[in-house]
Protein backbone atom coordinates (compact mmCIF):
# COMPACT_ATOMS: atom_id res chain seq x y z
CA UNK A 1 0.00 0.00 0.00
CA UNK A 2 2.80 2.14 0.04
CA UNK A 3 2.87 2.80 -3.78
CA UNK A 4 -0.77 4.90 -2.78
CA UNK A 5 0.79 6.66 -0.13
CA UNK A 6 2.99 8.40 -2.68
CA UNK A 7 -0.05 9.85 -4.39
CA UNK A 8 0.04 12.41 -1.68
CA UNK A 9 -0.14 15.27 -4.31
CA UNK A 10 -3.87 16.63 -5.33
CA UNK B 1 4.52 19.81 1.26
CA UNK B 2 6.49 22.32 -0.23
CA UNK B 3 6.31 26.00 -0.37
CA UNK B 4 5.38 25.00 -4.54
CA UNK B 5 3.35 22.91 -3.91
CA UNK B 6 1.45 25.28 -1.03
CA UNK B 7 1.64 27.81 -3.62
CA UNK B 8 -0.04 25.60 -6.26
CA UNK B 9 -2.74 24.46 -4.39
CA UNK B 10 -4.05 27.63 -3.18
CA UNK B 11 -3.77 29.42 -6.49
CA UNK B 12 -6.01 26.48 -7.94
CA UNK B 13 -8.35 26.89 -5.25
CA UNK B 14 -8.47 30.48 -5.90
CA UNK B 15 -9.13 30.08 -8.89
CA UNK B 16 -11.91 27.54 -8.15
CA UNK B 17 -13.26 30.21 -5.67
CA UNK B 18 -12.80 33.00 -8.41
CA UNK B 19 -15.45 31.50 -10.57
CA UNK B 20 -17.73 30.35 -8.32
CA UNK B 21 -17.82 34.02 -6.91
CA UNK B 22 -17.92 35.63 -10.49
CA UNK B 23 -21.20 33.39 -11.45
CA UNK B 24 -22.81 34.00 -8.25
CA UNK B 25 -22.41 37.65 -7.87
CA UNK B 26 -22.68 38.56 -11.57
CA UNK B 27 -25.83 35.89 -11.88
CA UNK B 28 -24.13 35.08 -15.38
CA UNK B 29 -21.40 32.48 -16.62
CA UNK B 30 -21.40 34.46 -19.50
CA UNK B 31 -17.90 33.80 -21.29
CA UNK B 32 -17.27 30.78 -19.15
CA UNK B 33 -17.35 27.30 -20.76
CA UNK B 34 -19.55 24.59 -19.31
CA UNK B 35 -17.79 21.58 -21.35
CA UNK B 36 -14.66 22.24 -19.45
CA UNK B 37 -16.52 22.19 -15.84
CA UNK B 38 -17.72 18.90 -16.84
CA UNK B 39 -14.27 18.01 -17.46
CA UNK B 40 -13.10 19.41 -14.08
CA UNK B 41 -15.55 17.69 -12.52
CA UNK B 42 -14.49 14.57 -14.32
CA UNK B 43 -10.97 15.36 -13.34
CA UNK B 44 -11.62 15.25 -9.61
CA UNK B 45 -13.81 12.29 -9.27
CA UNK B 46 -12.06 9.85 -10.94
CA UNK B 47 -8.38 11.22 -9.08
CA UNK B 48 -10.14 11.38 -5.55
CA UNK B 49 -11.77 8.35 -5.82
CA UNK B 50 -9.02 7.44 -2.92
CA UNK B 51 -10.77 9.78 -0.78
CA UNK B 52 -13.08 7.11 0.77
CA UNK B 53 -9.81 4.35 0.90
CA UNK B 54 -7.18 6.45 1.76
CA UNK B 55 -6.32 9.31 4.28
CA UNK B 56 -2.99 11.73 3.92
CA UNK B 57 -3.80 14.20 6.03
CA UNK B 58 -6.62 16.72 6.84
CA UNK B 59 -5.11 19.51 4.45
CA UNK B 60 -5.36 16.52 1.81
CA UNK B 61 -9.22 15.94 2.37
CA UNK B 62 -10.50 18.84 2.87
CA UNK B 63 -8.63 20.50 -0.31
CA UNK B 64 -10.14 17.67 -2.24
CA UNK B 65 -13.32 17.95 -0.79
CA UNK B 66 -13.16 21.74 -1.58
CA UNK B 67 -12.74 20.59 -4.80
CA UNK B 68 -15.40 18.99 -5.77
CA UNK B 69 -17.68 20.85 -4.43
CA UNK B 70 -16.65 23.51 -6.31
CA UNK B 71 -16.63 21.67 -9.31
CA UNK B 72 -20.24 20.71 -8.85
CA UNK B 73 -21.69 23.89 -7.32
CA UNK B 74 -20.30 25.67 -10.87
CA UNK B 75 -21.73 23.00 -13.05
CA UNK B 76 -25.33 23.38 -10.90
CA UNK B 77 -24.97 27.30 -11.23
CA UNK B 78 -24.42 27.01 -15.20
CA UNK B 79 -26.78 24.73 -16.37
CA UNK B 80 -29.11 25.01 -13.96
CA UNK B 81 -29.79 28.44 -11.61
CA UNK B 82 -28.26 30.36 -14.56
CA UNK B 83 -28.38 28.81 -17.32
CA UNK B 84 -29.88 31.22 -19.11
CA UNK B 85 -26.97 32.89 -19.55
CA UNK B 86 -24.95 30.16 -20.97
CA UNK B 87 -23.17 30.77 -24.03
CA UNK B 88 -24.38 27.23 -26.15
CA UNK B 89 -23.14 28.47 -29.27
CA UNK B 90 -19.52 29.54 -28.42
CA UNK B 91 -19.13 26.36 -25.89
CA UNK B 92 -18.98 23.75 -29.08
CA UNK B 93 -15.64 22.22 -28.41
CA UNK B 94 -16.31 18.82 -29.27
CA UNK B 95 -15.50 17.13 -25.19
CA UNK B 96 -15.67 13.22 -27.18
CA UNK B 97 -12.43 14.46 -28.82
CA UNK B 98 -10.64 14.75 -25.67
CA UNK B 99 -12.41 12.15 -23.45
CA UNK B 100 -11.82 9.24 -25.91
CA UNK B 101 -7.94 9.83 -26.49
CA UNK B 102 -7.30 10.10 -22.78
CA UNK B 103 -9.57 7.01 -21.42
CA UNK B 104 -7.34 5.30 -24.21
CA UNK B 105 -4.34 6.48 -23.28
CA UNK B 106 -4.68 5.61 -19.56
CA UNK B 107 -5.24 2.35 -20.73
CA UNK B 108 -2.15 1.92 -22.27
CA UNK B 109 0.66 4.24 -20.30
CA UNK B 110 -0.39 3.82 -16.40
CA UNK B 111 1.78 2.78 -13.43
CA UNK B 112 -0.24 0.18 -11.96
CA UNK B 113 -3.49 -1.80 -14.48
CA UNK B 114 -5.65 -1.44 -11.05
CA UNK B 115 -8.99 0.73 -11.46
CA UNK B 116 -7.75 3.19 -8.99
CA UNK B 117 -4.55 3.63 -10.62
CA UNK B 118 -6.35 3.45 -14.35
CA UNK B 119 -8.74 6.34 -13.68
CA UNK B 120 -5.80 8.37 -11.46
CA UNK B 121 -4.01 8.32 -14.78
CA UNK B 122 -6.87 9.25 -17.36
CA UNK B 123 -8.03 12.34 -14.44
CA UNK B 124 -4.23 13.37 -14.92
CA UNK B 125 -4.09 13.27 -18.68
CA UNK B 126 -8.02 14.70 -18.90
CA UNK B 127 -6.61 17.71 -16.98
CA UNK B 128 -4.22 18.71 -19.35
CA UNK B 129 -6.64 18.98 -22.17
CA UNK B 130 -9.56 20.22 -19.70
CA UNK B 131 -8.71 23.69 -20.36
CA UNK B 132 -9.27 23.21 -24.38
CA UNK B 133 -12.95 23.99 -24.62
CA UNK B 134 -12.83 27.15 -22.56
CA UNK B 135 -9.87 28.56 -24.11
CA UNK B 136 -11.74 27.59 -27.65
CA UNK B 137 -14.89 29.76 -26.13
CA UNK B 138 -12.23 32.96 -25.53
CA UNK B 139 -10.88 32.28 -29.19
CA UNK B 140 -14.21 32.10 -30.60
CA UNK B 141 -15.29 35.29 -28.49
CA UNK B 142 -12.49 37.14 -29.29
CA UNK B 143 -12.85 38.00 -25.47
CA UNK B 144 -12.68 37.53 -21.73
CA UNK B 145 -14.08 39.23 -19.09
CA UNK B 146 -11.03 40.41 -16.54
CA UNK B 147 -12.21 38.59 -13.62
CA UNK B 148 -12.74 35.47 -16.32
CA UNK B 149 -8.67 36.01 -17.13
CA UNK B 150 -7.78 36.26 -13.50
CA UNK B 151 -9.30 32.81 -12.99
CA UNK B 152 -7.52 31.53 -15.90
CA UNK B 153 -4.36 32.95 -14.95
CA UNK B 154 -5.09 31.34 -11.24
CA UNK B 155 -5.88 27.99 -12.84
CA UNK B 156 -2.93 28.20 -15.18
CA UNK B 157 -0.50 28.97 -12.67
CA UNK B 158 -1.33 26.18 -10.28
CA UNK B 159 0.12 23.54 -12.27
CA UNK B 160 2.59 25.52 -13.37
CA UNK B 161 4.11 25.85 -9.72
CA UNK B 162 3.46 21.90 -9.49
CA UNK B 163 5.95 21.78 -12.29
CA UNK B 164 8.65 23.39 -9.71
CA UNK B 165 7.67 21.50 -6.58
CA UNK B 166 7.82 18.01 -8.99
CA UNK B 167 11.95 19.48 -9.75
CA UNK B 168 12.14 20.09 -5.90
CA UNK B 169 10.79 16.56 -5.32
CA UNK B 170 13.20 15.02 -7.62
CA UNK B 171 16.19 16.65 -6.09
CA UNK B 172 14.97 17.20 -2.42
CA UNK B 173 13.16 13.35 -1.99
CA UNK B 174 14.73 11.53 -5.20
CA UNK B 175 10.56 11.09 -5.81
CA UNK B 176 8.89 11.72 -9.59
CA UNK B 177 6.11 10.74 -11.43
CA UNK B 178 6.78 11.00 -14.63
CA UNK B 179 3.10 10.76 -15.78
CA UNK B 180 2.11 13.63 -14.11
CA UNK B 181 5.04 15.65 -15.25
CA UNK B 182 5.06 15.00 -19.06
CA UNK B 183 0.74 16.15 -18.31
CA UNK B 184 1.37 18.95 -16.35
CA UNK B 185 3.95 20.22 -19.01
CA UNK B 186 1.33 19.86 -21.64
CA UNK B 187 -0.79 21.56 -19.14
CA UNK B 188 1.07 24.32 -18.40
CA UNK B 189 2.26 24.76 -22.13
CA UNK B 190 -1.32 25.20 -23.43
CA UNK B 191 -1.76 28.59 -21.05
CA UNK B 192 1.11 29.89 -22.52
CA UNK B 193 -0.48 32.06 -25.38
CA UNK B 194 -2.79 32.75 -22.88
CA UNK B 195 -0.20 33.86 -19.76
CA UNK B 196 1.62 36.26 -22.41
CA UNK B 197 -1.81 38.37 -23.48
CA UNK B 198 -2.63 38.37 -19.31
CA UNK B 199 1.11 39.92 -18.71
CA UNK B 200 0.72 42.17 -21.64
CA UNK B 201 -2.83 43.15 -21.49
CA UNK B 202 -5.02 42.81 -18.71
CA UNK B 203 -2.00 43.80 -16.10
CA UNK B 204 -1.79 46.86 -17.92
CA UNK B 205 -5.83 47.48 -17.31
CA UNK B 206 -6.75 46.50 -20.90
CA UNK B 207 -9.64 44.38 -21.73
CA UNK B 208 -8.46 40.81 -22.76
CA UNK B 209 -8.86 40.87 -26.49
CA UNK B 210 -7.36 38.06 -28.98
CA UNK B 211 -5.89 39.54 -32.16
CA UNK B 212 -8.96 38.41 -34.37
Amino acid sequence: NFHRKEKDEL
Amino acid sequence: MNIFRLSGDLSHLLAVIILVLKIWTTRSCAGISGKSQILFAIVYVTRYLDLVTTFVSVYNTSMKVIFIGASFATIYLMYSKFKATYDHNHDSFRIEFLLAPTVILALLINQKFTVLEVLWTFSIYLESVAILPQLFMVSKTGEAESITSHYLFALGSYRGLYLLNWIYRYYAEDHYELIAIVSGIVQTVLYCDFFYLYITKVLKGKKLQLPA
